[in-house]
């Protein structure tokens, strides 16, 4: 249970983070 | 009762503050029993140097236990309240308080409708940009048309003014006044001709 | 609202949870459970007591900074009072994440889309404007253009007619 929390609660502080690279990247690329 | 998994927390500590009491729990008894053993050690140490002692191991190993067992309840008591502030106090976000990464949840709320909404407006958006640049390329075209079909023209007018300027190199202002000048010019050249010929016929008969 | 650093305040409950810890385990309770051996030599059991005591302390007190280290524990706690110290004005409980990450998922996004939005707002106004600007010239071109055809028509015009009265004068001049 623990080792869940931890995974989820590490996962809510870094993909948005990782995603919201490819977003910019994205709205980069789209902007090119 | 239910757990309280304390997510948040440990999204900003990196461990739950539970499984981080329990490692001091641990730890901590697993230091009270060393210490215990490493007295109960030096005491049968101590009685083998004392010949004809009546205490034997099994009695102090009693004697341990006892004051162990005492510890060991005063220790889990006293570490209960010690973690319940703990969890209250050091490793809790208070309900108030919102992380540096989450701030853009309360600055920026968003619903999925919402965001939906936004995307569509940028692909609307992005459809307009491409129109409007296709506008300009055919903007640009024409005014490119326009430049050549102007050029055009022009030549054509300067082609009249030139008409005109042949005249006033002779002296005509203007290109019917030239004209009149080049039939009444031409009439003389016909006449001189005309008395060419007639006199050529004179000479000839004579 | 003087706050105590959550450190201090951590140094501080372990010390507390120590003093009553020896509290508890007293030399009177201590020599009572080890009685024999007390009386057969006091003064050895008071060494070794107080040698447990140190010992006991020492070793957990060891072990807080060890799991301080560990987990950098310190400035973890320090950025925490420094966050908590920020938010303090507020009252009202803050968000927290819904369970639904496409849900949570959307605020965070929601200022670079909003930055897009309003980049290519930009763009298609000034390409507008631009537009607007070439559609003037062009009206003005095809105006011009216009112009040039009617100056054009009318040198033709004057021409043809000059043209016609060369005719006529030639037939007249022509005339025997």
């Amino acid at each position: 249970f623990d080792e869940i929390i931890v995974d989820l609660t590490t996962k809510r502080k870094q993909y948005p983070r990782k995603i919201l690279e490819c977003v910019i990247k994205t709205i980069k690329a789209q902007h090119e | 009762m239910s757990v309280d998994p304390m997510t948040y927390e440990a999204q900003f500590f990196g461990f739950t503050p539970q499984t981080c009491m329990l490692r001091i729990y641990i730890a901590f008894q697993d230091y009270l029993f060393e210490v215990m053993q490493a007295v109960e050690q030096v005491i049968l140490k101590k009685l083998d140097g004392i010949p004809g002692c009546e205490i034997s191991p099994v009695q102090i190993r009693k004697c341990t236990e006892k004051f162990l067992c005492f510890m060991k309840g005063r220790f889990d008591n006293l570490f209960g309240k010690m973690e319940e502030l703990f969890l209250q106090l050091i490793l809790r976000i208070p309900p108030h308080i919102l992380l540096p990464e989450d701030k853009c949840q309360e600055s920026h709320p968003c619903s999925e409708e919402e965001i939906q909404l936004l995307q569509q407006e940028i692909e609307q958006l992005q459809e307009k940009y491409k129109t409007e640049l296709r506008t300009r390329e055919a903007l640009l075209a024409e005014l490119e048309e326009q430049k050549i079909v102007q050029a055009k023209l022009r030549q054509t007018l300067t082609l009249f003014d030139e008409l005109e300027n042949v005249g006033r190199d002779r002296g005509t202002n203007d290109f019917r006044e030239g004209l009149v000048f080049l039939v009444q010019n031409s009439r003389k050249l016909q006449n001189i001709r005309d008395n060419v010929e007639r006199e050529s016929k004179k000479l000839k008969i004579s | 609202s003087s706050t105590i650093s959550r450190v201090k305040l951590l140094d501080t409950m372990v010390d507390t949870f120590l003093q009553k810890l020896v509290a508890a385990g007293s030399y009177k309770r201590f020599s009572d459970c080890y009685k024999r051996f007390y009386q057969l030599q006091p003064d050895m059991t008071q060494r070794i007591y107080d040698k447990f005591i140190t010992q006991l302390q020492a070793s957990i007190r060891e072990e807080i900074c060890e799991i301080k280290e560990e987990g950098n524990l310190e400035a973890v706690l320090n950025s925490l009072d420094k966050i908590v110290e920020e938010g303090r004005d507020r009252k009202e409980p803050a968000w927290r994440p819904s369970g639904i990450p496409e849900k949570d998922l959307c605020s965070i996004m929601a200022p670079y889309f909003l930055q897009q939005r309003d980049t290519l707002r930009h763009h298609v106004q000034k390409q507008e404007a631009k537009n607007r600007q070439l559609a003037d010239a062009i009206l003005a071109g095809r105006k011009q253009v216009e112009e040039l055809q009617l100056q054009i028509q009318a040198r033709q015009q004057a021409f043809q007619a000059l043209h016609r009265e060369q005719r006529e004068l030639l037939a007249v001049l022509r005339e025997p």
